[in-house]
């Protein structure tokens, strides 16, 4: 698809950011969708020190593989230890059985290797995925273990870092969502706090998550 | 599919992270439908790496307060002030992603805000709202800018959760006469949640101008086409339905609001679907 934003959207993406400390984010092309091959299909948000993390998924029953591996590894490390998700966009790795579930997992392993070279097969991943796209095709998982070694080099803290992850995930999207701003607390107004997120989603969208 | 991802420098703890962020979730991106289909894949993760905090500064968290009462134990939660300020942070951020999604709706031309007020339960007003945001054909005359309100309260009048608690209160009530016992409050609310001549209509202009009624208690308006078609054209609206218009404003009452966020249907919808498959 031709990713240039309409006119109508181009206030909607943002052209400086301010991030929170001590995060990475960036992208990388592993060709997911075999029509696509020119855009960054691969994004990886990460913490430079383990941190907690806590998700919410769909109630849909047919819960994709990634939902069903993330709320498994956030159970078995109680919130606790976490590094960052990688996300991949062009197919939802949903309604694919258990060799959807292995490829899932194998995204998470993988990506861990980025910061924990010698990660052990048997610990619970730090690393939570997600996955968007096509349902009911399987997973090109070796475009992607293939392609993740390659966001070593591209993950930043710029906002150009964080702008090409954010359109990274996109699918049917029209223009990357990207937000970020800055906050204190009452009990210490002297520090300043950041918060940044980004989204995507343009159809079946009606979420009811918990 | 919705994903989304926060990250934060707060220092918080591990085990609050999770009603924080589902508390903010809940008023956000549980409150938003393009085209009522419930994802396979919806995900939102939240980081939060303490990296900004001051090393001598506690994490955040909950406590949980146990009360009881008649009915049983039960579990409330108090949060200090930092707690309570980082979840209006949140929230409020989580709303703007939320609406972004929205804007981006596949083929959609408008942004909606539907608020619906209500004086019986927050529940009904979100049923009543989701039930609006998911009618095909209120979304449809929004795109071919037409204010039709019939369409709007015939979306209100079947919302389930309204439609099936008013059969609920017929049985209760029945039972009640049988056996002589009281009926459950609950059931009493539910068959007074839309009552047609308690409901008004009106759309709230985006540019802040008078609102633009459309129907009064059950009786509809001497609508302005002209009006109206200004109004639909600006590409965001607001549709305000209440369901607690008794025509008298000055007496105090409780009323709860719940709000979501919706877009048109266009044709545009229908050509990147069929295109887009396995």
């Amino acid at each position: 698809a031709d990713r240039s934003i309409p006119a109508a959207k181009q206030k909607y993406l943002p052209t400086s950011g301010t991030y929170p400390k001590g995060f990475l984010a960036g992208s990388a092309f592993a060709g997911v969708k075999a029509s696509n091959t020119k855009y960054h299909d691969l994004a990886l948000v990460m913490s430079e020190t383990p941190c907690p993390a806590t998700a919410t998924f769909t109630k849909n029953i047919f819960k994709a593989a990634p939902v069903a591996i993330s709320k498994h590894f956030l159970a078995a490390r109680g919130s606790e230890g976490f590094r960052g998700v990688l996300v991949n966009s062009g197919c939802a790795n949903a309604v694919t059985g258990s060799l959807g579930l292995d490829h899932a997992t194998t995204m998470a392993r993988e990506t861990d290797k980025l910061f924990n070279p010698t990660a052990s097969d048997d610990a619970v991943p730090q690393t939570l995925v997600m996955s968007t796209g096509v349902i009911g095709q399987r997973l090109p998982i070796r475009k992607i273990t293939a392609a993740i070694p390659k966001l070593k080099e591209n993950v930043g803290n710029t906002h150009e870092h964080w702008l090409n992850a954010a359109k990274a995930i996109c699918t049917t999207d029209t223009f990357p969502k990207l937000l970020s701003r800055t906050f204190t607390l009452p009990s210490h107004p002297d520090t300043t706090y950041s918060i940044a997120g980004m989204t995507k989603g343009a159809g079946m969208i009606h979420p009811n998550m918990a | 599919t919705l994903l989304g991802i926060i990250c934060t420098d707060v220092k918080i703890d591990p085990a609050s992270m999770r009603t924080l962020l589902v508390r903010a979730v809940n008023k956000s991106f549980n409150c938003i439908s393009i085209d009522g289909d419930t994802s396979t894949n919806d995900t939102v993760a939240f980081f939060a790496n303490g990296a900004a905090a001051p090393e001598d500064v506690k994490p955040l968290y909950y406590s949980p307060m146990d009360e009881r009462d008649d009915s049983g134990p039960r579990v409330r939660i108090r949060a200090n002030s930092d707690l309570l300020a980082l979840e209006r942070v949140l929230t409020g951020f989580a709303q703007d992603l939320a609406k972004l999604v929205v804007r981006d709706g596949e083929g959609a031309t408008k942004f909606v805000t539907i608020r619906v007020k209500s004086d019986t339960t927050h529940d009904n007003a979100k049923r009543a709202a989701v039930s609006i945001a998911r009618s095909a054909l209120v979304k449809t005359a929004l795109y071919g800018k037409d204010a039709n309100w019939g369409r709007i309260l015939c979306a209100i009048g079947y919302a389930p959760g309204i439609m099936d608690s008013r059969e609920i209160r017929l049985a209760d009530l029945r039972l009640a006469r049988i056996t002589r016992q009281p009926e459950k409050e609950d059931s009493i609310k539910a068959e007074r949640a839309v009552i047609p001549k308690r409901t008004s209509v009106s759309f709230i202009p985006a540019d802040g101008s008078e609102e633009l009624k459309l129907l009064v208690r059950g009786e509809p308006e001497q609508v302005d086409e002209e009006r109206a078609k200004q109004i639909l054209e600006m590409e965001d609206l607001e549709i305000l339905v209440r369901l607690e218009d008794d025509g008298k404003s000055a007496e105090p009452k409780r009323v709860t609001e719940a709000v979501f966020w919706t877009c048109d249907f266009s044709h545009e919808y229908v050509t990147i679907n069929g295109d887009y498959r396995t």
